[in-house]
């Protein structure tokens, strides 16, 4: 009889189950890192194109999920209790909901942690760039924000501040706002296909040669543009590596090289037993270099003596050598002679030695990356990176080994929230 | 519908019934303080599994409307002005007001002066500044947040390459946006 009496009490929202609820730290935090989303049907503005709305939507999700290891499914087909987050539009009381919208002002929008978005549909909201009204991308972040577990915030320039401030031109997530989620769900860590820093050479308009450079961070079909200077990556990255690179293959490439002497200019992106040739001036692959060179060309033929596939690559601009890692070796190639080095392949942990004891990663590298802005070389695998020693570091310390390998660290220390979005928001 | 002329909709009026009584007075102020959880942290997780307010018909008396009808006019609903509430102090209130004021950044005076009207009316999220067992964070960080803090980068992206190459180049990065 107690166990009838008990169906027969309203629950608006089944509650969620407590393995559900409780993320890194403790606090209230969802422990699934894919999360589903539906914008309800009986809950559409009146003011915006259904459309605009589900973009918009999409577009703050993701906004999340570029600096939090979390991702979001727009999902319009699974039964509604399996949604994790339900958005939706109403005016005073609205919804099945226990709390009732104030009309137009003040009180603009509210949600349940781990729960459903309600928007006061009295409210002038509109899409992203409009000068007017409350921008719709604006509150569902910050009612996202809540979803997931943040209280308000009461900093400038925090996205959970409780009171709307218009948008500003470059609305984005800031740093305290990022570490806020990371301290619930952790930062973004994984590995990478390859890392590298581009260079563009430009003429000012005297007739000055500029050198630039930018780095990006490859995985799998993906790529970030990371801003150094910010400890970021690019706002709305990553991108599909198709759409940034054109005639190089779309994912899983292996490594990258930059070959730069007095006579030689010419960057490369491998994948398995092949290499292509990129030209930067259009923008795209060659398809056939200035030196009638075909491509994609096997690295068989472009570098006789190298095995393939490779795991990476790295261009040393000491001694004018391409090092190809495969497996637990490395082997040498002289650009100038274009031929193998003698005295290769060699064993990666004797080329370069670990600093610590048993601390090196051994083999089966992701990617060796040489960073102008840290004007270090850095070996990666996995979430950790290993810092090639220096001359800087030795006139510290004259016992490090020559190209020793310094103590493992974790990427994501050093390069910030290279995160992943869902597959569907790529081309958001 | 709400009601425009315009094409663009620019005209479109809220019926009053469809905005927020402004906060002037203590009433309204210690029904905001309280709503928000300042006057008593609010249990906001729990208040979404409480049953649904049965809805009340709390239409006022039909008026004798036939003889006020005009195309456009706004009908006047005529009724007495609530007498204006005691303005004995209260001290949970006073707190409370307080509270908001050192919260918002505002002076904190214990009063319901101009400024704090002002905070109190604008745009804002409907989820409680205040609630039980919260963990709310004041400058982005909590009493549990080994917070660090981000100090702009001693190097940035703009440097010389020292490339065998030569020339005098200057190494910078460009900054797309999104």
């Amino acid at each position: 009889r107690k166990r009838f009496l008990e169906t027969l009490l309203v629950r608006k929202r089944k509650k969620r189950a407590v393995d559900d609820m409780f993320g890194l730290t403790g606090q209230m935090a969802f422990s699934k890192k894919m999360l589903k989303w539906r914008l309800i049907g009986e809950g559409y503005s009146s003011q915006l194109s259904i459309d605009e709305q589900r973009y918009i939507f999409r577009l703050a999700f993701r906004m999340w999920s570029e600096i939090c290891p979390l991702e979001f499914e727009e999902d319009n087909s699974s039964p509604l209790a399996m949604i994790d987050m339900r958005l939706g539009f109403g005016t005073g009381r609205h919804l099945g909901c226990t709390q009732t919208f104030d009309g137009a002002g003040r009180e603009f929008a509210h949600a349940w942690y781990l729960g459903d978005i309600h928007f006061d549909d009295d409210e002038h909201f509109t899409a992203p760039n409009s000068d007017n009204g409350i921008s719709l991308l604006k509150v569902a972040v910050h009612e996202i924000g809540h979803v997931l577990g943040l209280p308000h915030i009461y900093r400038t320039g925090s996205i959970m501040q409780p009171s709307y401030i218009p948008q500003d031109s470059d609305f984005e997530i800031d740093w305290l706002d990022r570490k806020a989620i990371q301290h619930l769900y952790g930062g973004c860590v994984g590995p990478f296909s390859t890392v590298f820093d581009w260079i563009r050479k430009e003429r000012t308009p005297y007739g000055e040669l500029v050198v630039r450079f930018n780095t990006y961070f490859l995985r799998d079909s993906w790529y970030w543009l990371y801003e150094n200077r910010n400890n970021r990556t690019r706002y709305g990255d990553p991108i599909a590596l198709q759409v940034g690179w054109h005639g190089i293959p779309s994912d899983g490439i292996d490594g990258f090289a930059h070959v730069w002497t007095w006579r030689i200019d010419a960057v490369y992106f491998f994948k398995g037993t092949q290499y292509w040739r990129y030209d930067s001036e259009n923008d795209q692959a060659y398809t056939e270099d200035p030196e009638g060179h075909k491509y994609p060309r096997l690295i068989s033929e472009g570098f006789p003596g190298i095995p393939s596939p490779i795991d990476t690559v790295f261009y040393d601009r000491r001694d004018y050598k391409m090092y190809f890692f495969k497996d637990s070796l490395v082997h040498a190639f002289d650009v100038n002679k274009n031929q193998k080095d003698s005295g290769f392949p060699k064993r990666i942990t004797d080329m370069f030695p670990a600093v610590v004891p048993n601390d090196h990663p051994a083999g089966n590298l992701d990617a060796v990356y040489f960073s102008y802005t840290h004007n270090s070389v850095f070996f990666f695998k996995g979430m950790y990176f290993w810092k090639v020693v220096d001359n800087p570091d030795r006139l510290k310390n004259p016992s490090l080994p020559y190209n020793g390998l310094m103590p493992r660290q974790n990427v994501a220390n050093q390069w910030y929230d290279i995160c992943n979005v869902h597959s569907s928001v790529l081309k958001i | 519908e709400k009601l425009f002329h315009s094409r663009d909709h620019s005209d479109v009026e809220i019926p009053a019934a469809h905005q927020p009584e402004l906060i002037i007075d203590q009433d309204a102020a210690q029904q905001f303080l309280k709503k928000y959880g300042f006057t008593k942290p609010v249990n906001w997780e729990e208040m979404q599994y409480e049953s649904a307010p049965v809805p009340v018909d709390d239409d006022p008396a039909p008026l004798d409307i036939m003889s006020l009808i005009r195309e456009g006019d706004v009908l006047t609903r005529t009724g007495e002005d609530s007498a204006p509430e005691d303005s004995t102090l209260n001290p949970e209130y006073i707190n409370a007001l307080k509270e908001f004021q050192k919260m918002y950044n505002l002076p904190v005076t214990g009063e319901l002066d101009d400024t704090t009207k002002a905070a109190m009316n604008k745009p804002r999220c409907g989820v409680p500044d205040k609630e039980a067992n919260d963990t709310s964070m004041v400058n982005g960080t909590s009493s549990d947040l080994n917070e660090t803090h981000h100090n702009s980068t001693a190097g940035s992206d703009a440097q010389s390459l020292n490339h065998t190459q030569g020339g005098n180049a200057t190494a910078d990065s460009t900054e797309p946006v999104r």
